[in-house]
């Protein structure tokens, strides 16, 4: 058996020096040209470990200048790379996950008590040493914001057109022959008729390959679970709305078609280990709406169980999907005037929101909850394919 | 053992304020 020589760590001390003219290759090479499957084997993070280790050797030598210019031109080759990169979802994710992380670092290196109670002891000598950097952790967490704020919109974009086709629309249960994963993008117009032909299994597959993404760069699982939350909201709000606009979907067998599909996503929420209730939450207004199409609409206890079953819905909302509630067949009767008056005698003062319509654009506040890591600076490993020799180990 | 000297803060202007410095727009956009 061949022996390895260990090169001796002890050494290092998790510190990366770099000549001030060096400062520009290394934003190209770690930022501006770096792409997530370059880093894919390493640390998760690892652009984001190696800007912080160039920020303590600059602090390590009191240079105010070199952090200053470090974190300037970071920030600014993050920001343009976003510009550039405006509906790449991985890239986003993958800039989301770094930014948050270098933040971290921030935090967890400042040398501020309230962040170094998970702290091992080496951990703690690596603490910044001059310069106290709290205002530029405020603008690396507005910088969070904004790139969260474009990955939402990426995956809403991303899932637009599959929401009212895969929830409302195709279904395994009513015999409607699911048509597969066609690229057509029309769901958002409600009197476009026939389905586009997203199936609720390509929208889970749209919803893994974010999550699986999100994961693989790093990024927090508290954020990624808000950004979960925020596009169940949406789903929420997308099909709720085309519910209340269309005839064609407010039967019997959508509301059970709907009640199927939930559980589905339910399932995968809890196949990904996501707070599930935290989550679920968005999407109660939808299960209700499913609830109401499929019971009965006739006596005032239906109508007394419908009051106290759709809490959530607005009395407008009831009355609406009452309203254009279409029975399938000779058997089943119309929804009478009497009763849906008898809905609205109950559920007189109610204090409510008066919108008919969910406001598809409403988006949570992100939190980025201080999430400090176990790794040590000094076992850290530079690939020498990111081309980064140039970066002398302190 | 010394006690640490206390850290200088590095003043940073804000993001809105680096957006108007236009330090985000790209060279090579015409």
């Amino acid at each position: 058996r061949q022996a390895t020589v260990q090169r001796k760590e002890k050494d290092f001390e998790g510190m990366l020096e770099y000549h001030k003219e060096d400062e520009a290759l290394l934003i190209r090479m770690l930022i501006t040209e770096m792409k997530p499957q370059m880093v894919s084997a390493t640390v998760p993070c690892l652009p984001a470990y190696i800007l912080f280790m160039c920020i303590r050797h600059a602090d390590y030598i009191n240079d105010d200048q070199k952090v200053h210019s470090l974190l300037t031109s970071t920030i600014n080759a993050i920001k343009k790379l976003l510009k550039k990169n405006s509906e790449d979802f991985e890239m986003t994710s993958f800039w989301l996950a770094n930014t948050s992380r270098l933040l971290h670092c921030l935090k967890q290196y400042s040398g501020e008590e309230t962040f170094m109670t998970q702290n091992s002891p080496k951990q703690n000598e690596h603490c910044l040493k001059n310069f106290d950097l709290a205002e530029y952790r405020q603008v690396l967490s507005d910088l969070g914001i904004q790139i969260y704020q474009q990955l939402i919109r990426i995956a809403e974009n991303m899932m637009q057109p599959m929401i009212v086709s895969a929830m409302l629309e195709s279904g395994s249960l009513t015999g409607v022959k699911p048509l597969g994963y066609r690229n057509r993008s029309s769901s958002v117009d409600c009197d476009s008729g026939g389905p586009s032909g997203y199936t609720l299994d390509a929208l889970i597959k749209q919803l893994s390959q974010f999550h699986t993404q999100m994961s693989e760069h790093g990024l927090d699982p508290e954020i990624s679970q808000q950004v979960v939350r925020q596009l169940f909201y949406s789903i929420n709000a997308v099909s709720l709305n085309n519910l209340l606009l269309r005839k064609d979907v407010c039967s019997w067998s959508t509301g059970m078609q709907l009640r199927y599909n939930i559980t589905q996503m339910e399932e995968w929420l809890r196949g990904r280990n996501l707070h599930l209730k935290h989550i679920m939450s968005t999407i109660e207004p939808l299960i209700q709406a499913a609830q109401l199409l499929q019971v009965k609409k006739k006596t005032i206890q239906d109508a007394e169980a419908i009051c106290s079953m759709c809490n959530i819905l607005s009395t407008q909302q009831i009355v609406k999907i009452l309203n254009l509630y279409t029975p399938l067949n000779e058997f089943e009767e119309r929804v009478t005037v009497s009763f849906i008056r008898d809905i609205q005698n109950l559920l007189q003062g109610r204090t409510e929101n008066a919108q008919l319509l969910v406001d598809t654009k409403h988006t949570f506040p992100v939190l980025f909850p201080y999430t400090p890591s176990a790794l040590s600076l000094e076992t850290m490993h530079i690939p020498a394919s990111l081309n980064l020799d140039f970066l002398g180990r302190v | 053992r010394l006690l640490p000297r206390p850290r200088v803060l590095l003043k940073a202007p804000t993001l809105a304020e680096m957006e108007e410095m236009n330090l985000f727009e790209d060279e090579d956009s015409p």
